[in-house]
């Protein structure tokens, strides 16, 4: 046994973490955390560039990613978050865990061309979004 | 359809492509199953539009093209107002969140000819307003010249006497004039490709009344020179003058504009700043095992 151990020692040399703030990382946050993801679609793609003279490209953003189980003030999360991840864990799986959705968005200025021909600027509200929550 | 202008009735979007047209349009916008047709999954922005892509599509006309000019004036006003991402710039200024622009029915476009001068000056010019919603209340209304600037000219002056005339629902469509209110602005061209001549004062009374059809005749005489020096009738000037577009400058109310200055707003749509958290519901959460080792750690 003992030839055995020395045969695995030199297969797998230890792995001593080059650095350990990313090594605890894995400890304190999920691997894929909730965050804002960009998105770029223009409106051509949609074929909407026929009334939509601009902007051409428009950023929408999203928010993607796991909650983390304590979420701390990082999210900006009411305590409900933690309380919904209570039951999840202990009480009932069948209520989601908190998702990870938009808590601020910015406005979206468009021109565009009206069915009778005539031309409006607008700005619309919360149409880009730029922080994300767990809720 | 047309949007009702009854201020009591709440500004009714219409609803969305049908599920076929919208799955055509594009297969991220194919509605859930289950979801009755019409329902609108969308945000208002894009429910608009493809209310208007609905209207396009379901009436089978094409969609009138705008005047070109009109269309490079208000790429100008975009750059002005929004940065390159369409994000809408800080201006202090203006409190509007919406800018309309129409350009004068073409039937109505009657030019006279002006018997002392013998040059054309009046037209007789016809503005439909029923994109104009509910909710949207003017804040100021221009119209809006644009002049050949390739004219050699050192400088003129124009006067412009305008008159509204009151749209005999019964008549034709262009109506005759049963009573106008004329008055005479002064303004002063030099190279510049844009003119714009402030009416609030004079149609605001007219939007206020819910008026869809504004007729109106604008007569201008320009005078070459300055004309504090020179006040013959011999340097009027004929200006082939374009019909002007009428622009409004709106504040819409409804939910899905933005209201720059309704800070109040913002604040309570972005969540507070969290308290800090008691540890009752840390430990919870936590395993015991890794909770122990983590708050060690942290």
């Amino acid at each position: 046994s003992r030839h055995r151990r020395e045969e695995n020692l030199k297969e797998a040399p230890a792995t001593a973490p080059q650095n350990l703030s990313e090594y605890f990382k894995q400890f304190l946050f999920p691997q894929n955390e909730c965050e804002l993801h960009s998105f770029r679609l223009s409106f051509s793609q949609l074929k909407w560039d026929k009334w939509i003279i601009a902007p051409h490209r428009y950023s929408p953003q999203y928010c993607k990613g796991d909650c983390p189980r304590v979420v701390g003030h990082r999210y900006g999360s009411p305590v409900h978050t933690m309380v919904q991840n209570i039951i999840y864990e202990k009480l009932d799986s069948s209520v989601p865990r908190p998702s990870c959705v938009p808590a601020e968005y910015s406005p979206l200025s468009v021109l565009t061309i009206e069915p009778d021909g005539s031309i409006v600027y607008k700005e619309y509200e919360d149409m880009i979004a730029t922080k994300c929550t767990c809720r | 359809s047309p949007r009702s202008r009854d201020r009591t009735a709440p500004a009714k979007v219409s609803g969305l492509l049908g599920a076929p047209e919208l799955s055509e349009l594009h297969p991220l916008l194919r509605l859930p199953k289950g979801v009755s047709r019409g329902y609108a999954l969308l945000p208002p922005l894009l429910k608009v539009l493809s209310d208007q892509g609905r209207q396009s599509w379901e009436s089978g006309t094409p969609r009138l093209q705008p005047d070109s000019r009109a269309l490079r004036y208000m790429k100008r006003l975009y750059k002005m107002y929004a940065t390159k991402e369409g994000i809408p710039k800080a201006h202090k200024s203006h409190l509007y969140n919406t800018v309309r622009l129409f350009t004068p029915c073409s039937e109505c476009q009657h030019r006279h000819r002006d018997l002392i001068t013998g040059d054309f000056h009046s037209v007789d010019l016809l503005f439909n307003l029923d994109r104009v919603t509910a909710l949207e209340h003017l804040l100021k209304s221009v119209l809006l010249y644009s002049f050949d600037t390739s004219v050699p000219t050192s400088s003129f002056t124009c006067t412009c006497h305008l008159s509204v005339k009151e749209h005999d629902f019964s008549s034709q469509v262009c109506p005759s004039i049963s009573h106008s209110v004329a008055f005479s602005l002064h303004f002063e061209v030099r190279k510049r490709k844009w003119v714009e001549i402030d009416v609030t004062s004079f149609l605001q009374p007219l939007i206020a009344t819910n008026r869809r059809n504004i007729h109106m005749a604008v007569n201008f005489t320009c005078l070459m020179g300055d004309p504090h020096h020179n006040t013959k009738q011999d340097n009027l000037i004929n200006v082939a003058l374009v019909p002007p577009s009428l622009l409004l400058y709106l504040n819409d109310t409804s939910e899905q504009a933005y209201h720059r200055w309704n800070s109040l707003r913002h604040r309570r749509k972005s969540p507070g700043r969290p308290k800090q958290r008691s540890s009752l519901f840390a430990d919870v959460t936590g395993d015991e095992g890794r909770q122990n080792t983590q708050r060690k750690r942290a």
